[in-house]
């Protein structure tokens, strides 16, 4: 999903 | 994971690295701010709460947990070492936490993608850390003296952010629907913070001068 895209960064 | 991305975050972990080796090595944490120190312990605090929920991969929880880890020794360091707090410019560091902290966590209420406990947490981190570096941007200043591992710390924080929005560009138009209007703004918002930084860093180095920043 969207949401895992931004948090796979630090 | 794009050039861009590895890079920032190498260049994250060696402004640490750098930061723990004067506290650690020369036992001394003069002209760093323990106020944007602080702010960074709990902007990874907040921000990894997924640490042990979701996983991504063995880099992402190794970092994740260098960063948290650092941060709070940092803290941990500047306050209560018996050494190191000596050097502590406390009278100097006068930024008060919570006219970052308050205006942070509002925003995260009021602007966010979900509003859920840990999307809220998750964004307020990025507005935090965002604004985090100003108490020692203040320090910076008012320091007369920045001597060279505290001046590469900084700036390696700076180029951090620089290389996260190069990452953001390339993934823009590499990845299908990579879209991130908070993680953004509020990042561009950082990397700004540093724009004055960068402009007096650059000229010292230039003319091989020591770093001052001007009152």
């Amino acid at each position: 999903s969207q949401d895992t895209l931004a948090k796979d960064e630090l | 994971m794009n050039i861009f991305r590895f890079a920032g975050d190498m260049t994250h972990l060696a402004s640490v690295l750098v930061l723990l080796l004067k506290i650690h090595t020369i036992k001394s944490c003069a002209g760093i701010s323990l106020k944007t120190q602080e702010l960074y312990a709990l902007v990874f605090a907040t921000r990894y709460l997924d640490l042990f929920t979701d996983y991504i991969s063995l880099y992402n929880t190794l970092m994740k947990l260098i960063f948290l880890g650092s941060s709070f020794s940092i803290v941990w360091y500047i306050r209560y070492h018996k050494i190191v707090r000596r050097s502590y410019d406390k009278d100097q560091d006068t930024f008060r936490h919570y006219f970052l902290v308050l205006p942070c966590l509002l925003l995260a209420l009021l602007i966010n993608e979900k509003f859920t406990f840990r999307e809220v947490m998750w964004t307020f981190s990025l507005y935090l850390e965002a604004v985090a570096i100003l108490p020692q941007l203040v320090l910076l200043q008012r320091t007369r003296n920045i001597d060279n591992l505290t001046g590469q710390y900084v700036f390696l924080l700076g180029a951090y952010r620089a290389l996260y929005i190069l990452n953001w560009i390339y993934r823009y138009f590499t990845e299908p629907h990579y879209v991130h209007w908070i993680t953004w703004i509020s990042g561009l918002v950082q990397t700004l913070l540093y724009a004055d930084f960068f402009y007096y860093y650059f000229q010292s180095w230039k003319n091989n001068v020591k770093l001052e920043l001007p009152a």
